[in-house]
């Protein structure tokens, strides 16, 4: 049951995958180093 | 020992209460000892206010020149920086809570009172001094404690300050400088008028053996909420209302700057340090904004690699 | 005036001893409360306004009893009399109830279940009555059109631990988790739908159902103009939603077979619960394919997946020391 449990555990990585995710993920990158960036 | 805090000596407390040594001393008390139960019942009223200020009172005791806090209890009112002494709304909830916590065998007395200032940090504004120094007028031994439900969710530790307001007309030593925090454009009149009526106290925590167990136990999951966390995510607004503030400041500064630079060969020197430390306090804000940001940032990435670069 | 006064009143007795109702009602409102000669007080008329209402409410009529229910409620909050009182709160639930309101008829039901007082002047009020009302509350608010109202009253009703005690509790349960209801779940609530005659709580309220001779839910099994009764219609939304938190896309024809009903039904439905705002997603009609649009952002989704999976490890760690691996 053990085994069970890490397979099913491992098939739900990776975690989130969608265009969505990489869009929103990808714009608060740059806004952060947007503002790192007018902070230096 | 650890549990030893909490029994409550009466006769000792009424002694104190006679002996009164704070009214020899305006600055007599000098530490506040909090307990994990008061500090996370203050903490989570005062999240729960959002971003209405939220206010409390608390129980404890006295040591020596120390509050004990052992306890807090939220009041039904919402003090709000325009409201004066918004805990009269509550007098007869306080008095009646004291009495039937007396009957249910809690001796502790009320030992101060706690508010929340949500995103403008711990310090006592013009309507906080005039409230404490009334109830240091009648309700002696009493405390001031300011909770930064926001900050404390940017910083990740709970933004507290301890205070006790000076007596009227008294003037206080030059104080040692304390930890410097952003004062928002739209409240650095308030706190500069007030600052020096009244000192801040050294603030610990203590648990009991119990508190141990069970933080113990919640510390198994606390991995969990790292993980899961985005403060980037979580403070948005704040970040936005931090950043809008800088930039009105910078434009202040920028203004006064410009004045200057007609008649440069005019400022004095003390005038030119001043500017020049307004505008490093503007840096020194920008640089807390951007550290915070960037470690959002790096905890994203660091999720990012753990969780999504694995593909079957 | 006093005299036909006291005709109207007799008439009336005989007539709700007959059972006549709506006769009963009719008699009594030919009584002038408002203008008249004698100044009436307001307690009579007040209880002659419940009287009538809950007279026509025997017959489901709601439309009269709620002309006099309105009258009353100018003169409730005044009275001192709680019985009164709670025979209005009783009527205007009942009253909402009938008019399909099912979710402001949910609100009254649960306000009168959490009557403390067993003994209401020399009425007495008992526990069956009080969960009868709960239930009748549960009910209604599982019939309430799905939305965000219905989940905070799903959520309050779901927290009270008496409801635990309801043979209705595991719909509840499932309806508030936003789970999928399977079909013999949904038969058997329609079960629970059965007219139970109120008189079955006449033991209690006494004054207050003694003579509703219909049942609290009867018009949950009227049928809407779609040939759905009230009940299908809410389970089959609530489904909807549940799907909607479970699948990014589906099919109607697969979606059909989940909600056991015809594609076209299901892609009409799907269709006026995104217009009404009820839900978030979009339909390809090309394709015949529905695609939810989860509200919570791509990144709060990301920490949740995240929570999950580290739960997942703990348990898996768990799992080992307890094998002491």
């Amino acid at each position: 049951s053990l085994l069970r449990q890490v397979s099913s555990l491992l098939r739900r990585l990776p975690a989130i995958e969608s265009v969505k995710f990489q869009d929103d993920f990808l714009m608060e990158y740059n806004d952060t180093l947007l503002i790192t960036y007018l902070a230096m | 020992d650890l549990d030893s805090i909490y029994v409550y000596d009466e006769a000792a407390q009424s002694q104190v209460q006679q002996d009164r040594p704070w009214s020899q001393d305006p600055n007599y008390f000098k530490r506040v000892k909090v307990s994990a139960l008061a500090l996370l019942k203050m903490v989570v009223h005062a999240r729960s206010g959002g971003t209405i200020e939220v206010m409390g009172l608390m129980q404890g005791k006295i040591d020596g020149d120390a509050f004990i806090v052992m306890d807090a209890f939220a009041l039904p009112v919402e003090g709000t920086e325009t409201r004066v002494n918004a805990q009269a709304d509550a007098y007869e909830y306080m008095v009646e809570y004291s009495q039937t916590n007396k009957q249910a065998g809690r001796l502790e007395n009320v030992v101060g009172w706690y508010h929340s200032h949500p995103g403008y940090g711990c310090w006592l504004s013009g309507i906080d001094v005039s409230t404490q120094m009334l109830n240091q007028q009648y309700q002696e031994p009493f405390l001031a404690i300011v909770i930064d439900p926001t900050r404390t969710v940017s910083a990740g530790k709970v933004e507290i300050g301890a205070f006790r307001t000076y007596p009227e007309g008294h003037i206080p030593p030059d104080e040692p400088v304390s930890e410097y925090q952003t004062i928002p454009l739209n409240k650095i009149e308030d706190f500069g008028v007030h600052c020096k009526q009244y000192y801040a106290l050294d603030v610990t925590y203590f648990k009991s053996s119990l508190d141990c167990h069970l933080l113990d136990l919640l510390w198994n999951k606390y991995w969990v909420n790292t993980l899961s966390s985005s403060p980037l995510l979580a403070n948005r607004d704040y970040v936005a209302g931090q950043i809008s503030d800088l930039a009105e400041k910078l434009e202040q500064a920028e203004n006064q700057l410009s004045h200057s630079r007609m008649g440069s060969f005019l400022v004095a020197p003390q005038r030119k340090k001043e500017e020049e430390s307004q505008v490093a306090k503007i840096t020194r804000d920008s640089l807390k904004i951007t550290i915070e940001q960037v470690h959002g940032l790096m905890s994203q990435v660091i999720k990012d690699i753990l969780f999504n670069s694995v593909h079957q | 005036e006093e005299q036909v006064l006291v005709i109207r009143e007799k008439l009336a007795e005989l007539y709700e001893s007959e059972q006549q109702w709506s006769k009963a009602a009719q008699m009594l409102s030919g009584i002038d409360l408002d203008a008249g000669i004698r100044m009436l007080d307001e307690t009579y008329k007040l209880s002659k306004c419940v009287q009538i209402a809950r007279l026509y409410l025997e017959d489901d009529d709601a439309v009269n009893a709620e002309v006099f229910i309105n009258k009353a409620s100018f003169l409730v909050s005044n009275s001192p009399h709680e019985v009164l009182s709670l025979q209005y709160k009783v009527c205007y639930a009942r009253i909402l109830d009938l008019k399909r309101k099912f979710l402001e008829a949910a609100l009254r039901y649960y306000d009168i279940s959490q009557i403390e007082k067993r003994q209401i002047e020399d009425e007495l009020i008992d526990e069956e009555a009080l969960e009868q009302a709960l239930s009748a509350a549960v009910t209604c608010t599982i019939l309430a059109a799905a939305g965000p109202q219905r989940s905070r009253v799903l959520a309050t009703l779901y927290k009270d631990e008496r409801c635990s005690k309801l043979k209705i509790y595991p719909i509840l349960q499932k309806v508030y988790l936003e789970r999928i209801l399977r079909k013999p779940e949904i038969d058997a609530f329609s079960e629970e739908l059965k007219p139970h005659q109120v008189t079955n709580i006449v033991l209690t309220f006494q004054i207050l159902f003694s003579r509703m001779k219909s049942n609290f839910i009867l018009q949950q099994k009227a049928l809407l103009p779609d040939n759905f009764t009230v009940l299908d219609r809410a389970m089959i939304e609530h489904n909807l939603l549940s799907a909607s938190k479970l699948y990014t896309n589906i099919s109607f024809e697969e979606l059909g077979t989940l909600l056991g009903i015809a594609p076209q039904k299901a892609e009409k439905i799907a269709s006026r619960m995104i217009c009404e705002d009820r839900m978030r997603g979009s339909i390809d009609q090309v394709e015949a394919v529905i695609h939810f649009e989860d509200v919570t952002e791509e990144l709060q989704q990301w920490d949740h997946q995240i929570v999950s999976l580290c739960q997942a490890l703990n348990d898996v760690l768990d799992g080992m020391a307890k094998k002491g691996l």
